[in-house]
């Protein structure tokens, strides 16, 4: 494993610990889509089936542990506890994500690498995965100020998946035969969903102000 | 089975 791998993992891992954090000491979950939420849910276990059937290693094993858990702690947190869920944004969070979970799966049925039960889900979480912060996106469009938890959440986010990019050049040129083309088109399609919030991030952060979006 | 990669990515 490689510097970029790890530090996009402990970015993801990160950015997960704050959103927990924020929702744990504020008892509030305004301006965060549980639609997102879920569909990180469904990516976590289409993916991570192989925990059934692979192992590649333990800290492999740990993360995809950890992933499913915490993802399903936020779930509950913002449906089930009785003062998280009241602050959370219903009306305002009402992406159709059937939209996205259709043709993700649609595209998995026809752009895969073996038409087996677990490798179509596999593929499929890897197009899900690429959208599933949109309904986010747009939530955070409709509210407009965003609060510096929520931001940070997002930026660190992005900023995995730009490190899975370096990580996916850096193998490229450093192991013989690698190669991932679903992975890789998904992947680039997923970071630049959050270029447009990258540029008014650092726009606040350069300004030292409070992050707002345009209407 | 072949051309299926390795997953040992997250």
């Amino acid at each position: 494993m490689n510097i970029f791998r790890l530090a996009g993992d402990m970015t993801h891992l990160l950015s997960i610990i704050v959103l927990l954090l924020k929702i744990q000491a504020t008892k509030s979950c305004a301006g965060v889509s549980l639609k997102t939420q879920e569909l990180y849910a469904v990516v976590f276990v289409t993916r991570y089936l192989d925990l059934f059937y692979s192992f590649i290693s333990l800290y492999n094993t740990v993360m995809k542990i950890i992933f499913l858990l915490t993802a399903f702690t936020i779930i509950w947190y913002m449906r089930k506890h009785k003062v998280v869920c009241q602050t959370y944004d219903k009306e305002q969070d009402t992406f159709r994500v059937l939209f996205l979970i259709v043709p993700c799966f649609v595209l998995a049925l026809l752009v895969n690498h073996e038409m087996s039960v677990t490798e179509v889900l596999w593929t499929f979480s890897i197009y899900l995965e690429a959208v599933a912060i949109l309904p986010q996106l747009v939530l955070l469009q409709r509210t407009k100020n965003v609060d510096n938890l929520t931001g940070n959440y997002i930026f660190m986010l992005g900023s995995y998946r730009a490190l899975y990019l370096v990580n996916w050049v850096y193998r490229y040129f450093t192991e013989l035969g690698y190669r991932q083309w679903i992975v890789w088109v998904s992947g680039t399609v997923q970071t630049c969903v959050y270029l447009d919030f990258f540029y008014y991030y650092v726009q606040a952060w350069r300004n030292n102000e409070r992050m707002k979006l345009p209407g | 089975a072949a051309g299926v990669c390795a997953k040992d990515e997250l």
